[in-house]
């Protein structure tokens, strides 16, 4: 890595590590002990006869739930927290729901195709009512994709850095010194990476996922529009006020 | 134009707030 000692890359990869793990939902042990606890028949069915809006709502209040907790994540990484605040939230904003996407692989369970959901694993056929099939399908399909190549902790931990500090995000004030702290970043995670696989396309393959993850968050919004163009009421009242100011700006 | 997060107050609650506990 040209400029950058391995002492920095070892000293920025441990802090990421560090606030990931600090910042995650649920261990990895947690989540190994609820892996092939999955709802039952009647449970699904009780999620399919929801109303459209109210499993929307579940939904819309989960994905604040884990934004806030990504929140924390970033706020851990020494070098976010030394961009200008404009720089951090814009990031934020653009990148959070990447970074609960990426986050979603390890709660994820690709040998069933099913994703954690308040305290259960479920299908997709759990997401029926939300009307959205291709955004559920969209996004099991990249947690499956994801789930592939094996990623240690450390790996998603310091991918999910790489992801929320791009800069490629519009209307950043200090593009460059975004763009330093992510190419450290990643040559951590490559440093990292030629640990532990022995297919070193592993950092490409994962790299060719980011304009899956950017599509996804893309359909998440416009499936959020078609939602709010049918139920104004429920997103203006009834959703977290955190999710309208990420996703619903003009509310 | 009007920079996109101009809006923006929670998360800036969110960073500004000093907090080393979980969100919960």
């Amino acid at each position: 890595a040209p400029g950058v000692t391995l002492t920095e890359l070892d000293r920025i990869a441990q802090n990421i590590i560090k606030s990931h793990l600090e910042t995650c939902q649920y261990t990895v042990e947690e989540l190994q002990q609820l892996v092939w606890q999955t709802h039952s028949y009647e449970e699904i069915k009780m999620y399919q006869n929801k109303t459209r809006e109210v499993l929307w709502q579940q939904c819309a209040i989960q994905l604040t739930h884990a934004i806030q907790y990504v929140v924390e994540f970033a706020k851990r990484i020494t070098g976010f927290m030394e961009l200008c605040q404009n720089d951090q939230i814009l990031l934020l904003k653009s990148g959070c729901l990447e970074v609960v996407l990426v986050r979603m692989c390890r709660a994820f369970n690709p040998l069933n195709n099913t994703v954690l959901f308040e305290g259960k694993y479920g299908g997709m056929q759990l997401f029926k009512s939300l009307g959205s099939d291709d955004l559920v399908s969209a996004a099991f399909d990249f947690a499956k994709s994801l789930c592939s190549l094996q990623l240690t902790e450390e790996e998603i931990a310091l991918f999910s850095a790489a992801v929320l500090i791009s800069p490629d995000r519009p209307w950043l004030m200090e593009p460059r010194k975004v763009q330093k702290l992510q190419e450290k970043i990643y040559f951590a995670l490559q440093h990292v990476m030629q640990k532990n696989h022995l297919d070193d396309d592993t950092l490409t393959k994962l790299i060719s996922r980011i304009p899956t993850l950017s599509a996804l968050c893309n359909l998440h919004t416009e499936e959020l529009q078609a939602f709010k163009q049918l139920h104004p009421e429920t997103v203006n009242m009834l959703f977290p006020p955190l999710y309208k100011e990420l996703f619903n700006p003009d509310s | 134009a009007m920079k996109p997060h101009q809006k923006v107050t929670l998360l800036q609650l969110l960073l500004d707030h000093k907090n080393d506990e979980n969100p919960d």
